[in-house]
């Protein structure tokens, strides 16, 4: 199985 | 206040077009430097960024840093009122309760005008890295779409890999399996059809189809579009405009 990652586990908040 | 203008209606048009099934309600930062935003779908697996820049705008004037929080499906209905050749203006008050929005055309003197409400919205902005990719392809965003299509009537995922000879697309799905190659080519003649590859090392990559069907509806933006991608960092999809971009980031899937 394949996992979806999410955006915010890469761009951090500002 | 806000003030810009744009000599074609359907910049804005297309723009909403691109992005209103990924986002629902997002603010519209406008400054010195134009308008943008930056917003995640729901599920936070993608991230949209846009921004038209000043010279998108003649004239263009932006006092102070306004944000306008919008219902892009209420945007959507109002500029349906628009045609593409109009010319549409955006005005907005310091710390405005609604958009302005002035659709003139040229041919026969008609002013249309509209408000829209605005809405809070508290949102917060990722700060998104400088990135040295590992490949970047330009190609047709025509073939692009229709590669997104194709794949997803056969799979949920797709595989890209990129590599010195060519990008090459693939999936696999419960009725069988499918994969596009599309190799490197130059065309001189007609530059938008080029496949051009610029590789520092080759990428194998698995993104989900739906959003990128998604994206797609970018397409009417510009003949090409930029695939960057890097091991374990999300995938960059460029629509650029003439003075500006819609950029659309996907977070990868994580292999078995």
């Amino acid at each position: 199985a394949k996992g979806q990652r999410t955006i915010s586990s890469f761009f951090a908040p500002k | 206040m806000l003030e810009a203008r744009l000599e074609q209606a359907a910049v804005l048009k297309k723009v909403v077009d691109a992005i209103k099934d990924l986002v629902q309600d997002c603010n519209f930062d406008c400054n010195d430097s134009g308008i943008q935003l930056q917003a995640m779908d729901n599920s936070h697996v993608a991230l949209v960024a846009m921004h038209l820049k000043t010279d998108a705008f003649s004239p263009y004037r932006c006092d102070r840093n306004i944000a306008l929080g919008i219902n892009l499906a209420s945007l959507q209905k109002v500029l349906r009122a628009a045609q593409n050749d109009d010319l549409l203006t955006l005005k907005a008050e310091d710390a405005p309760d609604v958009l302005n929005l002035v659709f003139e055309s040229a041919e026969n003197d008609r002013i249309a005008e509209y408000d829209i409400k605005l809405m809070d919205i508290d949102q917060e902005h990722l700060g998104i890295p400088d990135t040295e990719y590992a490949a970047t392809v330009t190609m047709p965003s025509s073939e692009f779409q229709r590669i997104c299509r194709d794949l997803n009537a056969l799979s949920e995922s797709v595989s890209i890999e990129a590599a010195k000879e060519g990008i090459k697309f693939s999936c696999q799905g419960d009725i069988g399996s499918g994969a596009v190659t599309l190799r490197q080519n130059n065309n001189v003649e007609k530059p938008d059809l080029s496949t051009i590859i610029e590789l520092n090392e080759p990428v194998g990559l698995t993104f989900s189809l739906k959003y990128l069907v998604n994206f797609c509806k970018a397409s009417s933006l510009s003949n090409t579009v930029k695939l960057s991608l890097s091991a374990e960092v999300p995938l960059l999809i460029e629509y650029k405009m003439e003075s500006g971009y819609v950029r659309f980031y996907l977070a990868p899937k994580i292999g078995d």
